[in-house]
Parts: C-alpha cells; structure tokens; sequence
C-alpha cells in the first residue's frame, strides 16, 4: 500500500487496486464497488494516506459488528453453540479452541461428536476434549447424529452444563440430504433446549474462494447461521470472501483460526484484518 | 451460463464479417470476469485473456455460428489445451515397491485420497501398503488405520516417532511383506512453514518417491498458486490431485495450479466414499468453470 503514495488515481491504479483486492478473494461484484467508490472521490487525484484511510474504512464498515466476538448466551439453563461447515474447514480444531477458551470464564464445557460417518471422528474430538479437560458425549460409528444430539442435552440439562458445544461432520452445501440431516441435529437441540442453538457458527476455510458465498448461504437457509469462524488465517490467503459474505447475508465473523494448536483461537479483529488484506 | 453472458455482450456482432478488437473487448470482459468469479488467479487470468484475445481477433465468424457461441468455443478449447495433457497412469517401478507420496494444505483430502488410491489400485491387482507419517493431526493414525481396515489394504503406523522414520520403515515394511506400491500420508501443512516444507524434502531425500502428488482442495481462491507453486519448488511436484470436485465449486484453482506449475492434475475427487476418485478430464473440468 505503500508503493501506491504519490501516483496519479487514474486507470492503471485503479486496475492495480482492483488486483490486490481480487487476490486477497474480495470476489468481482464487492470489488467493482469499492474500485467505483475510490474512482469517484479520487479521480485525476494523487493517492496518499486519505485514499489508503478510504479504502481501509470501506472495508472495516463492512465488517464491523457491534456485538463483537461475543457469543450469545442462555439466559437460564445450557447455552448451545452448533458448529458446522464444508469437509476439512476446520470445526473440531475451532471446537476444541473454544472450548479452551469458554473454559476460562470458569464455565462447564461438554461436546457433542455429531460426527458419527468420518473415519475416527470421534476419537479426534475425544483427543481434544482430553486435552481441554472436558467432557464430551458421542454415540457409536454410523449412529444418527441426532440421537447423539439428543443424548449430549440430555446430558448438558442433567448435569447443569454452562455450554454445549456440537460438532458435526463436514459436508458440501450440494448435500441436500445431508443439509436436511443437519437440520434434523438443529431441532432436536432446539426442541430439548428451549432458545437454543444460541450461536450456530459456520465454518469457514479461508484458503476457500468465492464458493464460500454459496456455503454461506445454503447453510444460513438451512440452520440460521449466526456467525463465521474464518480458520487458518495463519497461511497466505487473505480470507476477502467473508467481505462479500457481510455483505450479502450479514453473517459477522466472530473468531479467526490462526493455527493448528489449542490456543491459536482469536476473537474477530476488523482493523487487524482489514491492515493484512491490504499489505 | 457463459454463453448467455456473452450473448448479452456481443449481440451487436452480427452485422460483421470478423471479430475486431473493438467489437470483442466487451465479451472478453465478461469472459475475465466469469474466469476471476470461478476462482482462477487473477495473473493466470490476464495471462489467459491476452492469449485469447490474440486468438479471437481476426477470426472468422462462420455464418452458422452465433459470435457469442464461438467467442466461448475459443476460451473453451484453450482452457482445455491448458488443462491437459490428462495422464491418469501411475508410472510403476519394476525394481522394488513403487512410492507414492501425498502432500498439500491441511483438510484439502490428503488422508481419504490415500485410501480412494489404495483402493484403486488394488482393483488394478496392485498390492498397496498405506503408510500413517501424520504423527501430528489428533487420531490421524487411527483414520488411516480404519480406512485401511475398511479396504483390507494393509497400514504401517508407529504411533511416536519421527515422520520420516515412519516413511522410511514403511517402505521397508513392503519390501519385508512384498508389497509392490507404497502410498505415504503425510501431514497437513502450510507451505510458509519452513521446518514442516523441510520434513518434506527430508522424506523425499531419504525415501526417494517416485511420485509426488500435491492434493489441492477445489474450493481454493486465490491463494492456490502460491501453496501449489512453494510446493513444486521444494519437491518438484509429479501429479495434482484436485479434492472436493462433487460440490458446485467452479474449480478455477485448477487452471491456476497448471498454469503455474505445469504440473498435470492426473485425479480428481468426487466424494467422501473410497471409490469416489476419477481420472482428470479436462473438459468437464472447463465446463464447470466456466459455470
Ligand atoms: N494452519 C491451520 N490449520 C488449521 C486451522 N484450523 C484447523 N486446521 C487444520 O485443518 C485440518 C482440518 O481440521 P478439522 O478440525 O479436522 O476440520 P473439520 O472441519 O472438522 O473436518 P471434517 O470434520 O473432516 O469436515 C487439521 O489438520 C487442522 O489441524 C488453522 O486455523 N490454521
Ligand atoms: N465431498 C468431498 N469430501 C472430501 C473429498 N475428499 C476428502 N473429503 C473430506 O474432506 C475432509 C478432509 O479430508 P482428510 O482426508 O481428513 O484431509 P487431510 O488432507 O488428510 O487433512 P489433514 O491431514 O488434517 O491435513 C473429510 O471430511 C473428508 O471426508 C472429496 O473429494 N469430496
Ligand atoms: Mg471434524
Ligand atoms: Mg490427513
């Protein structure tokens, strides 16, 4: 950004801006918008800080969340958090991240492994929880994920748990049995536990480019997603596509995976983020 | 669909002999557009339009033939010429075990591409040894492991140790069980993680693979041709496997990766099942690029 300091706002900078931001994933339509936004207040001008400072407000205005990376929370009784996602994005790893860091608030933490068709999926969750010092229900390999669901309520209301965390199995969007699959986990809980799911947070690979759009959206009709979780924001993707997911479906990103570890969970940083897609 | 975006474009075409410069530049915008909406790198994009462009100006417009339909037919072929040549074969070796090694990002599919090959080439009356070198990934042993068991193809795992030490007595394995294909599961890994990138290369010295393919999520953005192309740096890469082809993702990481690279993607997954792997074909891989 700063080589950008002292050149003319004409086509070719404009096309230059246009480049950064479709190769950090902004996508073609949010970034016409912004390119057309700079075009029309600094045309013909010499670009320096207030166009940098712009540009850098544009985005922030878009992801900015008044409520934070506050989770909601259960007025009485378990708080439920349903976590879900496309094959490999990184849910049990986020999972286990959160439960560390709920853990620190001196609540009571329990895992569902929904996940009862991936190979050894339970016995990853079941390393995590071990790790993170908490409980976690599953059911037997091929079981309904619903039963497990069930279960892990049961469970959670019967121990006075503080939140319910449930994992379940990766899945592409396309999945139409699959999608009504999970919306079967979601009323279950949702039927055991009054006003839950309290969050129901999507997973989101930040490697991943404008298909997260649709991810976004088919997972939003199917389960009301109320949130992101951008992972691996650790390697070199700038993860632009959760811009054009504000945008569209106003889903705000709560927390970004910045590792492989328990304690590489941050909360969502808007001008942190903003600073790295333009560098 | 492409055709139809073009059509909007270049309706105005009709009335000409050729396509001009002048008259083309709207469709090839919608072209570049579709290209960049489909995930393709946006270098590997202008790259590509500038070939095209060449291509299509002073082409004939067959009278026949709707100007939008053989502006597409243009980016279609050259899409396709870039995407191939397909090799779905593996090169055997015909002295000792053959060594395959699967590498990439974390989540893009490496462990259950592993078994999908495996599977593979026992039906092809190969004799496979699954090898677990991912000591890192929580239960990533014991995914191997019931994959393996789901198959009844044999796994080599050591649950401590040194990821190139297992690679190395996993090959030893097979030569000990006359086992004629090793099939080597590494762990996930960033490719700006240069002691992991060095494991890497640690293996390939001390196991000398005779093929090493990266295995890329189809769902990747922009970022493909950086992870693709540290990769083929550091190992000089044999194959691409591109995962996760089933969804409507449109794949553009594929042209980005080849471009890149040069390295050919021999297979692509099609599902989570073992038998959900076909060999690469580049036309169905364009026309679901091009959307
Ligand atoms: N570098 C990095 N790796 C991550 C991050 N989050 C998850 N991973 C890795 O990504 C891989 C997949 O993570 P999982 O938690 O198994 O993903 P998942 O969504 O549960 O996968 P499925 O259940 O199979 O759909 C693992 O190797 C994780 O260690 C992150 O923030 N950074
Ligand atoms: N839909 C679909 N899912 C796939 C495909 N290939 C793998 N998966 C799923 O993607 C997720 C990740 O697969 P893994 O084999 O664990 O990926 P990995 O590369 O070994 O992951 P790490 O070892 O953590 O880096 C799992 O849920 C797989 O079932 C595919 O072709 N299509
Ligand atoms: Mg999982
Ligand atoms: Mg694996």
């Amino acid at each position: 950004v700063r080589s950008w300091f002292g050149r003319k706002v004409d086509a070719s900078f404009l096309e230059d801006l246009e480049a950064r931001l479709i190769q950090a994933d902004v996508g073609v339509a949010a970034t016409g918008r912004i390119v057309a936004r700079v075009q029309e207040s600094f045309a013909d001008k010499t670009a320096g800080e207030d166009l940098v400072e712009f540009v850098r407000n544009e985005l922030k205005a878009l992801l900015d969340d008044p409520r934070k990376s506050t989770l909601a929370e259960a007025e009485t009784g378990p708080t439920v958090y349903l976590i879900a996602g496309v094959n490999g994005s990184g849910k049990t790893t986020s999972i286990a991240k959160l439960s560390q860091r709920l853990k620190e608030g001196n609540r009571t933490i329990l895992l569902a492994a929904c996940d009862t068709f991936r190979a050894a999926a339970s016995d990853q969750l079941e390393i995590w929880a071990g790790r993170a010092g908490v409980d976690l229900v599953k059911g037997s390999p091929g079981a309904d994920p619903a039963s497990v669901a069930h279960d892990a309520c049961d469970r959670a209301l019967a121990r006075k748990i503080d939140v319910l965390i449930v994992d379940t199995a990766g899945r592409l969007h396309t999945q139409q049995h699959l999608m009504r699959e999970l919306e079967k986990v979601r009323n279950v809980i949702s039927r055991k536990i009054p006003g839950s799911p309290h969050e129901v947070l999507l997973v989101l690979d930040a490697t991943n480019g404008q298909n997260a759009i649709r991810q976004a959206e088919i997972f939003t009709k199917s389960i009301g997603c109320t949130g992101v979780i951008l992972t691996k924001l650790d390697g070199t993707a700038k993860g632009g596509i959760v811009v054009s997911i504000r945008q569209t479906i106003g889903l705000p990103v709560k927390f970004v995976g910045v590792g492989e570890g328990i304690d590489d969970l941050q909360p969502f940083d808007p001008s942190a983020f903003v600073d790295s897609l333009l560098e | 669909d492409m055709q139809k975006r073009l059509a909007g474009a270049i309706g105005r075409f009709r009335a000409r002999g050729i396509l001009t410069e002048a008259n083309i530049q709207d469709g090839l915008k919608e072209v570049r557009d579709a290209l960049l909406e489909a995930d393709v790198n946006f270098q590997v994009v202008q790259e590509f339009m500038a070939e095209v462009g060449k291509k299509a100006v002073g082409a004939q417009l067959i009278r026949s033939v709707r100007p939008e339909q053989q502006i597409v037919k243009i980016v279609h072929d050259e899409l396709v010429n870039l995407m191939g040549p397909v090799d779905p074969t593996i090169r055997f070796s015909n002295s000792g075990p053959t060594v395959l090694m699967l590498c990439g990002l974390q989540g893009s599919g490496k462990t259950t591409t592993c078994g999908k090959l495996a599977r593979l080439l026992a039906a092809q009356g190969r004799k496979p040894l699954l090898v677990a070198a991912d000591l890192q990934r929580p239960a990533a042993v014991e995914q191997l492991r019931l994959i393996g068991n789901q198959l009844g193809v044999p796994v080599y795992t050591e649950e401590k140790g040194d990821p190139v030490a297992v690679c190395q007595n996993g090959v030893a394995e097979a030569n000990r069980r006359n086992l004629d294909t090793v099939i080597l599961d590494t762990a996930g890994r960033l490719h700006v993680d240069d002691e992991l990138m060095n494991e890497l290369t640690r293996i390939e010295k001390k196991v000398k693979p005779h093929q090493v393919y990266f295995v890329c999520d189809a769902l990747t953005g922009q970022d493909a041709v950086s992870s693709a192309g540290v990769f083929n740096e550091a190992l000089e890469l044999d194959g691409v496997i591109l995962t996760k082809l089933d969804g409507d993702a449109r794949g553009g990481a594929a042209l980005s990766v080849k471009k890149v690279t040069g390295v050919p993607i021999k297979f692509v997954g099609k599902g989570e099942k073992l038998d959900k792997i076909e060999s690469f074909d580049p036309e169905r891989m364009v026309g679901q690029m091009l959307g």
